[in-house]
């Protein structure tokens, strides 16, 4: 576990980005691939249907902006992909 | 839409509110379920009414983490709440996280907003991209509630699903947005008026029409008019009967093969119950038109050419019944509308005419136009 604070914070923000991409934008249940591969051409699409769907600047980085529509409130439905 | 374009097969809904989060009195979270659901009413052909026990087509209700779905809430922020499209069993269902803090206004979480989106995946509707629509899936605490509308987005999607809200020409209002008409509107002097219903109510007429309907009391001149809903949330709209039993102070409202009893503006508990707990037989699907004569204690029941006397003292249906309207009846049409009690008279409603009836010289003394009552 990384030891100083700014980078426990970068890992609960990937923590977060991923369970949200897995959540509503059916990003694959694979934890490694994401922490690991975070630049990596599906978790960057995943991005980019996230920010087109939200009306948001579509870069497949994870801005300011992007960051900050993740942590709001919001309803439990995937926004995308099949509800099972 | 969901994958599959689910929808409900049906027009009419129930939906019940299983248990009530503490944030908020009782009355608020019915008020803010009834408000959330007039916002999609108003659009489509869709109509609810609240059941208090049994199976509803939406259940409503509060929880925390996992409640048995498989998708457990997460405790405070994030997650506000889910719902399920429609269908049988747990589909059609909302499920609201009482970890967030619920209010009436925008200092927590506004029930209502959250409400009113979830009850649109309830109706079939997915999430929508546009910023402005109800049904984009992140809150907006900054929405303002007293100028709240639904987005053409929104609306584009229910009525892809349901189609838009029934108009005919004797239609007062095509409500598009929750604004409620002005009184004395043009429409109700439309020479082709017609009733769903009418009854008397402490004293007071009520002409049901639709959505909304007309308030005239003979203290007063000018008939008022409100929408249903303002006064009995829970009620359906276009009802098809009414009537008030005087005794009990109560008025029974009726469509398809449910009825339901309010007293003044407050619904009572145990309703709707099924029209054939009446004793009209199986064959009957729906009542056109009901009255109570005071005096006699006889309840009468129209449906399509016939009618069915009912003893409100023996809470029976009498035997003998059902007869032919126009027999009993003679000068009236064969169907009737709406038909009410007044003076003695028995007035019926049929179009856009209106049938006096003296019961004791059984015959019509007058024909007059149905929305004569609204100083048209």
């Amino acid at each position: 576990y990384p030891l100083d604070r700014a980078a426990r914070a970068n890992e609960d923000t990937m923590e977060l980005v991923q369970q949200y991409l897995e959540n509503y934008y059916n990003l694959a249940k694979d934890t490694k691939q994401f922490v690991r591969r975070k630049d990596s051409s599906p978790v960057v699409q995943k991005i980019q249907e996230m920010q087109k769907f939200l009306g948001l600047e579509v870069t497949g980085k994870l801005d300011s902006d992007t960051l900050e529509v993740i942590r709001k409130p919001r309803c439990g439905i995937p926004d995308v992909g099949f509800f099972s | 839409t969901f994958p599959g374009e689910p929808k409900w097969k049906k027009t009419h809904l129930t939906y019940r509110i299983v248990n009530y989060t503490k944030d908020l009195p009782r009355d608020a979270v019915d008020s803010a379920i009834e408000k959330a659901l007039t916002v999609w009413e108003e659009v489509t052909p869709l109509t609810f009414s609240r059941i208090y026990e049994g199976e509803a087509d939406i259940m409503i209700i509060f929880a925390v983490r996992e409640h048995g779905d498989f998708l457990p809430f997460d405790g405070p922020g994030k997650v506000l709440a889910h719902a399920y499209p429609p269908g049988s069993g747990f589909y059609g269902d909302a499920h609201f996280d009482d970890d967030e803090q619920w209010t009436k206004d925008t200092s927590g979480i506004n029930l209502f907003l959250v409400a009113a989106h979830e009850l649109g995946h309830s109706l079939g509707l997915q999430h929508s991209t546009e910023r402005e629509a109800l049904m984009y899936p992140v809150y907006d605490p900054r929405t303002d509630l007293t100028r709240f509308r639904l987005s053409q987005d929104d609306v584009d999607g229910i009525q892809f699903l349901y189609g838009s809200p029934p108009v005919s020409p004797n239609d007062p209002v095509v409500p598009t947005e929750s604004v409620p008409p002005e009184p004395g509107t043009p429409a109700a002097c439309d020479p082709a008026l017609s009733f769903d219903a009418i009854s008397t109510l402490r004293g007071e007429i009520l002409f049901f029409k639709g959505r909304h309907f007309w308030r005239k009391s003979f203290r007063t001149f000018e008939p008022e008019f409100h929408l249903i809903s303002s006064f009995w949330p829970s009620l359906p709209s276009r009802i098809d009967a009414a009537y008030e039993v005087t005794s009990k102070d109560t008025v029974f409202i009726f469509k398809g093969n449910q009825f339901w009893a309010i007293r003044g503006n407050e619904m009572q508990a145990g309703y709707p119950r099924g029209i054939h707990t009446l004793g009209l037989p199986s064959t009957v699907r729906k009542i056109d038109a009901a009255f109570s004569d005071k005096e006699k204690k006889k309840t009468y029941f129209f449906a399509e050419d016939k009618y069915w006397r009912f003893d409100e003292k023996t809470q029976s249906m009498e035997p003998g019944f059902p007869k032919q309207i126009v027999e009993d009846f003679p000068g009236v049409e064969p169907e009737v509308d709406a038909v009410f009690e007044v003076f003695g008279f028995y007035c019926f409603f049929s179009g856009s005419s209106q049938f006096e009836f003296d019961p004791n010289a059984k015959k019509v003394t007058h024909v007059l136009k149905s929305n004569s009552w609204l100083n048209c």
